[in-house]
């Protein structure tokens, strides 16, 4: 059975893109068929995916508005078998403001997905920082959210809300929806923040939270760069090797569900 | 004459708050009267200035939904004279949503502004991640726009998007409105990275890119976990005084415009 996960977090900068991309590339090499779908109108996970995004290009803008099948615009990986990509351009900028007049605004992404003629096992939404209609889209169409949580004291504000959020929607519009994983990113050992702010993680959602956290490491933010996952970048880095861990428990956490 | 600047960009985790924050708290300490309103539901600057914002209580949306007065709702720093902040709390997080429907709608916050009985050299606005409502009140109200940018390559990406809001604003909402100064933040002098980024937005800003960038510098990110600015958490850190020198710098601009 496809795995529809979303990434979100309304706190910007916590790691949402970076875990989107190299979940996707480490959940492929280990032979699943993975597409990622970018819904931040800035397009960094089509970036981070080596995916060309020209505004008025094909994007999940045409399946969201115009109705189009999305297998008419994922893109495959240059790179990785088994990697797609739908990506997103900044006409999306404009989609929230169309997406409010429509009768089923929160349900297109999910139409769109049950409609994807795909053999992927695993569906991957990478979210704009914001709690908007394209994040609910996200929240509609998946049956499991990823939250990314960086190890920062601002990064703990949000939490509540986001949290609300996701049970309001399992209330009235998703009842599969579930807090799938906290993912805890830019885990920095030498400093007593980070130590902080995981152990307030895991006092606060327990066993939710993923073993492995993803430690700080400037190969993971320079890797889009070069417009490629940091498990092809430099696939024996830390970063690379956490989002490997991080693929291996989330597939099986999937297996048990 | 009052200063009303606006913290803005749409990419996430930038250091708009972090921004915001503690330039506010610079340009108090060298002896203007400075209040920053916080944009953003997270109400990450309310925290980082040490101010409570539980909701429900006195804040930003009860000037910008409500129509009542700011004065009413701003509240003095506890540790530093001259220094206020308007607080933001949950509530606005439905703004944008009931902004839609008011005739005003991009304006609501410059009226309060303009109506603020204040005598405040400078006003500081928080903007959240996007550039919805929220954000179109600010660039709206300000007149000059202060973008941090993160010396990290997704940071680039938006940049183009945000350059043409804020001149669409101008043409149609604001002619008041100006791009004041670039800021360069968590610049980390040890990777090629920052280097290269830095030099990328220097080559298109030219002369708005502030001489100082701020350092990455984990005093920094420690100090809202104490509610206290960086420059009173630890004025000694290369965090602070980076802030220190944007303080100067911006004000001099300010001056000479
Ligand atoms: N573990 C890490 N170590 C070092 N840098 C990282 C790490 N994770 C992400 N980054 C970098 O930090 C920045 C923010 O990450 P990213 O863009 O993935 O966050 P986001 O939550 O998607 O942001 P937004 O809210 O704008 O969508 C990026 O420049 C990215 O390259
Ligand atoms: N120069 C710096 N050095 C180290 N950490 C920093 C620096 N500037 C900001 N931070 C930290 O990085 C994180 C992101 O910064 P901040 O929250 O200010 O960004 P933002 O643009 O306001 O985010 P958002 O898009 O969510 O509003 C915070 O945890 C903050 O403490
Ligand atoms: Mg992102
Ligand atoms: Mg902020």
């Amino acid at each position: 059975e496809r795995q529809v996960l979303c990434v979100a977090n309304q706190k910007g900068g916590v790691g949402k893109t970076t875990t989107a991309v190299n979940l996707a590339a480490a959940l492929a090499l280990r032979g699943a068929e993975v597409v990622c779908i970018d819904l931040d109108p800035q397009g960094n996970a089509s970036t981070g995916l080596g995916v060309e995004h020209p505004p008025g290009g094909p994007s999940v803008y045409d399946a969201l508005i115009g109705g189009c099948p999305l297998q008419d615009v994922v893109v495959a990986s240059a790179e990785i078998p088994g990697l797609a990509c739908v990506p997103a351009t900044l006409d999306l900028a404009g989609a929230e403001i169309e997406l409010v007049a429509m009768p089923d605004r929160e349900f297109r992404l999910r139409a769109a997905i049950e409609g994807f003629e795909s053999s992927a096992h695993y569906v991957i939404i990478d979210c704009p920082p914001s709690l908007g209609l394209l994040t609910l889209n996200a929240l509609c169409a998946a049956r499991e959210v990823l939250i990314p949580i960086q190890c920062e004291y601002y990064a703990l504000e949000g939490l509540g809300q986001l949290v609300s959020t996701i049970e309001r929607v399992r209330a009235h519009l998703n009842p599969a929806l579930d807090i799938g994983a906290i993912a805890l990113t830019m885990f920095d050992g030498r400093t007593r923040l980070s130590e902080q702010v995981a152990q307030e993680v895991q006092s606060h959602f327990g066993p939710r939270v993923l073993s492995t956290a993803v430690p700080r490491s400037v190969r993971l933010a320079e890797a889009p760069s070069y417009g490629r996952p940091v498990l092809t970048y430099d696939p024996a880095s830390r970063g690379s090797i956490a989002y490997v861990e991080v693929a291996r428990e989330l597939a099986a956490r999937c297996a048990r569900n």
